[in-house]
Formats: structure tokens, C-alpha cells, sequence
């Protein structure tokens, strides 16, 4: 399925959501 | 709406047509669908069994664009330029999206001066420009430009071909995601357990003080 | 007094024959309306008032039409007269428009537009004079300044699927995706502005200018986390110091969030969300997408 392949392929993407040192700080 | 949904229709679309076409007319075929500019899919397309029968032909020209938009770059184009026919304006445009699309499956941030190398482009604002108009407003990606650091932050992007090979990192990938999401839901029942169980001694350690208070006023009165 | 009264509108009936609009309007409001010497009903009253506020609203005349339009506010309450109502609506949207008060003439051009009925008392409302109401509320949506109630009227506009056939509608699209808007657009939307809607203002920016301006700075806030001035003022068609003139007002009333760095000459965007938040949205717009693969598979039966 094509589609569902380009679909996961996108969503993998999105990972890891969200990497800036502001957030590392926020984040700890 | 999403990529995926606003281009299934036009995906079905030119794989009926291709279905029931040969030949020069396939050719022509693929120069509509690597030139509409709601499609960023050809996968499908280069499936269908008559696509592939150019192979050897006076059309396999053809073949080897729609290759090209399945998953290949700008810069593979022009590496390789007489392998394949002179694009059109709608086609190059495509193409150079589609470039995008890749390297953004690679890094979460661009740097401006790949970006630019490999669009071809000589300069931030044509860059910026293109970003904006021919990529975000367009919906195949997301993010924030920034032009301090020259580079381009993905928040997301639509999926692009997968290109051979490309499945078992991505099983790969999701593997290691479910193993994560599992180690991360253990670890956060034994924090909520070890609240409860502070809680729970927090709460007996208060009582015990508690006892004691009123024994202290008992002795006392 | 009658004989008066029958000279003045006689009188103003020829002024108006030659579109000569405010000296007959002039002519009208020499009738005093408010005379111990005859009785005169609140209705004729009101005709009066909204009929000199539009003889007035024919040269744009917005001070004098308001002076009467106030007048006409006191009686239109208690007036079963559809029409009469109806003209002192269009009358008030008008002046509120003139006054460059555009989104509370955005909001009742709008009521106006939204009219069922297509026979009121002897005038017929015809589809044309609706969808002229309308484009006016898109208008003067988009000239207003941005903020979150403009957002809130946008949204009803945008989705109010009459606009979509407006002429306007490409721009009210932008604008409510706040997708920046080029100068061939803006040019576009110009042709279609009246006199006062291209009128200079104080700070020597026209209305549309202003609009524009702040639009586009907005949509940029949300591509850019910063810029430098002279790229924003290339991004915007301005010079770089109006680009950072009308950015610094926009910071100080809160209708942006962000700071300048005037030794770098760069705008650093704000995210109005934490880092943290940032991070949880991004989570769910990833379990999202996860969920969208899911009902994809089960969809195709996988």
C-alpha cells in the first residue's frame, strides 16, 4: 500500500518531536 | 485536508488512464501527472504493468522521469540530464519539491546552504521564497524559517516514495519507537506506583505523628 | 411651516435631480423636525433623518450624515418601518465604514447581507445588493486591525460558503490562512477600495497600507522564528525601517509577540506557545497522525 508507506514514512518523520535546547532546559 | 486524502483521487485518476493507454499516449500521460501540481505520488502510477512495458522503447525516456519523480532528486537529474528528457517549468518545480520532501526525511533542520545547492537557487530571498510559496503555503511542509542560523526547521512533512531498501530502516525505526513508548509507559507506572507508595507511608508516617499527639495530650491531662 | 416644508423638499427634489447630494440634503435639513407647530409623526420623522443621511452618505459626507443618523437612532427603535429600518442600517454601516471604523461596519454590512427576506414593503431586495453587502464586510474585515476579534469575523466570512463566489474571495482566503499577500495581490484588492479606503493617514501609511503591512508581518511571524529588516522589508515590498516602525507598535500593543534587535537589525519572532506545549502539541499532532494511518489501514481491510 503504497499510500499507508508514504503515510508512516511522513509520520516517521515527525520524530523525535521536538529537539531545542530551550526545550532540553524547559524540559529537565 | 492532508496530501495523502487531497492526492488519492488524482492517484486512482491517472492509474485508470494509464491502465488503458500505451505507448506515445503513456508518454503523455506521464508528463500531465509529473506536472499537476496537486500530485507528489507516482509509485502507483509506475506500477501499472503498461508503465514499465516502455522499458526499450522509443518512450522509455519517459520511464525513467517518472523513475525520477518516484524517487529521485535535482541533483540526480542533473547528474544524469541526458538519461532523461528536458523538463518543463511545471515539472522542474515538482521536482525540486519533491527534493525537498527528501532531505527533509533525513534531518528535522536544513541548512540553508544545502537547501540552496541543492535547489540551485543563488540566494536566501529566492530560497525563502520558494519555501514559503512552493512548499508551506502548498501544504507538503511545515516549520519555521530562520534566518540567523540559516536553516529551515521541519515540523512536518508529506511522505514522500519510498525508495528501495528504504522499508527495513523505517520497520527499523518504528521498532525502536515502540520500544521506547514501552520503556517509557513501564517507567512512568513504577513512578506513579512509587507515588503511591509514598503517598501511602507519607500518609502512615502522619498518622503515627498524629497517635502521638494525642497520646502526648493524654499523658499531659 | 407646511408651506415652508413643501418648498424645501421641492427644492431638494431638484437638487438631487442634478446630484447635487448635500444641497439637498442642506435643503432638507433646514425642515425643523422637532416644531411645537404641527404635529408630525415619529415615521416621517425618521424618513427625514435617514433620507438627508443618505443624501449626505452620496459625497461620503460622513460627519453631517452621523449628525442625523444619531437623530434617526432614537426613533428607529420604536419604527415598524422595514424599509426605513433597513436604509438606516445601510446608512450606519456606511458611516462606520467612512470613519475607518471597519470592523464594526464589517460586522453590520454582514447582518445586512444575511437579510431573508426579498420584498420588504414596496423595495425589492435583490441578490446583487446582498452580495454587495457582503464583499463590503470582507473588505472592510481585511482593512481592519489585526487581532483576535478581526480573526473571529474572518472565520465566520471564510466560512460562509456565499463568499466563496465573491470576486474578493482569493484575498479573504489568504488573509484568513494569514498567508502573506504579494504587491501583484494587494494591487488586485486596491482596484476594488473606495476613495477612503486608500486615504493617507497620519503616519503617512494609507489604510490599505496599514492593512496590508500588519497582515503580512503577522503571516510572517508565523514562517519566521526571525529576520532581518532589510529581508523583511524585500518580503513585504517596504523599506526596511517602515517594516520595523509598524513591527515595534504591533510588539508594543501586544497584537505580536516578539523583540528587536536593532544592533543586528533583526526581529526575532515569539511563539505565543511553551516550549513544553510546543513539545505536547507536536505529540498530538503525532499520535494524530498514527491514528490516521490506523483508520487507513483498517480501512483497506489491512
Amino acid at each position: 500500500e503504497n499510500s499507508l508507506l508514504r503515510q508512516v514514512s511522513s509520520l516517521l518523520r515527525r520524530l523525535p518531536t521536538i529537539e531545542s535546547e530551550k526545550f532540553q532546559d524547559d524540559f529537565l | 485536508m492532508d496530501i495523502e486524502q487531497r492526492q488519492a483521487e488524482l492517484i486512482d485518476q491517472f492509474v485508470r488512464q494509464a491502465s488503458a493507454l500505451e505507448g506515445s499516449a503513456l508518454a503523455s500521460l506521464i508528463v500531465d501527472a509529473t506536472s499537476h501540481p496537486y500530485l507528489f505520488a507516482f509509485s502507483e502510477i509506475l506500477a501499472v504493468p503498461s508503465v514499465s512495458e516502455l522499458e526499450g522503447t522509443d518512450n522509455s525516456l519517459y520511464l525513467n522521469v517518472l523513475r525520477l519523480f518516484v524517487h529521485g532528486t535535482w541533483s540526480d537529474y542533473k547528474g544524469n540530464a541526458d538519461h532523461f528528457l528536458q523538463l518543463v517549468p511545471d515539472q522542474i518545480l515538482k521536482l525540486k519539491q519533491l527534493t525537498v520532501l527528501t532531505l527533509a526525511e533525513t534531518n528535522k533542520v536544513l541548512p540553508y546552504d544545502e537547501l540552496m545547492q541543492e535547489l540551485d537557487v543563488t540566494n536566501v530571498r529566492e530560497l525563502e521564497d520558494f519555501l514559503i510559496n512552493e512548499c508551506m503555503y502548498v501544504g507538503i511542509v511545515r516549520g519555521k524559517l530562520d534566518q540567523l542560523r540559516r536553516c529551515f526547521e521541519v515540523q512536518f512533512a508529506a511522505g514522500r516514495d519510498l525508495r528501495p531498501g528504504q522499508l527495513t530502516n523505517m520497520i527499523q525505526t518504528l521498532s525502536s519507537w515502540l520500544a521506547t513508548s514501552d520503556n517509557l509507559l513501564v517507567s512512568i507506572q513504577e513512578k506513579i506506583k512509587w507515588a503511591d507508595t509514598m503517598s501511602e507511608l507519607d500518609k502512615k508516617h502522619r498518622k503515627d505523628i498524629e497517635d502521638k499527639v494525642e497520646e502526648v495530650k493524654k499523658s499531659l491531662s | 411651516e407646511e408651506q415652508v416644508l413643501v418648498i424645501r423638499e421641492k427644492l431638494a427634489e431638484l437638487y438631487e435631480s442634478e446630484q447635487q447630494w448635500s444641497k439637498a440634503a442642506q435643503m432638507l435639513s433646514g425642515i425643523d423636525l422637532d416644531s411645537g407647530m404641527r404635529v408630525i409623526d415619529d415615521t416621517y420623522r425618521l424618513s427625514k433623518c435617514v433620507q438627508i443621511a443618505r443624501l449626505y452618505l452620496e459625497d461620503d459626507d460622513a460627519v453631517n450624515a452621523e449628525a442625523f443618523i444619531n437623530k434617526a437612532s432614537f426613533l428607529v427603535s420604536s419604527s415598524q418601518h422595514e424599509v426605513l429600518n433597513l436604509q438606516y442600517k445601510v446608512c450606519y454601516a456606511r458611516i462606520l465604514d467612512l470613519k475607518r471604523k471597519f470592523l464594526e461596519a464589517a460586522l453590520r454590512y454582514y447582518d445586512i447581507s444575511q437579510i431573508e427576506k426579498r420584498q420588504i414593503g414596496e423595495e425589492t431586495i435583490d441578490e446583487e445588493a446582498l452580495e454587495q453587502a457582503l464583499s463590503a464586510a470582507v473588505t472592510c474585515t481585511i482593512l481592519a486591525a489585526a487581532g483576535p476579534q478581526r480573526s473571529r469575523v474572518l472565520a465566520t466570512l471564510y466560512k460562509d460558503e456565499r463568499c466563496s463566489k465573491l470576486k474578493i474571495y482569493p484575498i479573504l482566503q489568504k488573509v484568513y490562512l494569514e498567508r502573506i499577500l504579494r504587491k501583484p495581490e494587494i494591487d488586485a484588492f486596491a482596484q476594488e477600495l473606495k476613495a477612503h479606503q486608500k486615504a493617507l493617514l497620519p503616519d503617512n501609511f494609507t489604510v490599505l497600507d496599514r492593512a496590508m503591512i500588519e497582515h503580512n508581518l503577522l503571516s510572517a511571524s508565523k514562517l519566521y522564528t526571525n529576520i532581518s529588516f532589510d529581508e523583511l522589508g524585500t518580503l513585504l515590498g517596504i523599506p526596511p525601517h517602515k517594516a520595523e516602525k509598524i513591527a515595534s507598535r504591533m510588539i508594543y500593543e501586544d497584537r505580536m509577540r516578539g523583540s528587536i534587535d536593532q544592533v543586528e537589525a533583526v526581529i526575532h519572532f515569539e511563539d505565543d506557545t511553551e516550549e513544553l506545549q510546543q513539545w505536547d502539541q507536536q505529540i498530538v499532532g503525532l499520535c494524530q497522525a498514527l491514528n490516521d494511518v490506523l483508520d487507513s489501514m483498517a480501512k483497506k481491510g489491512l
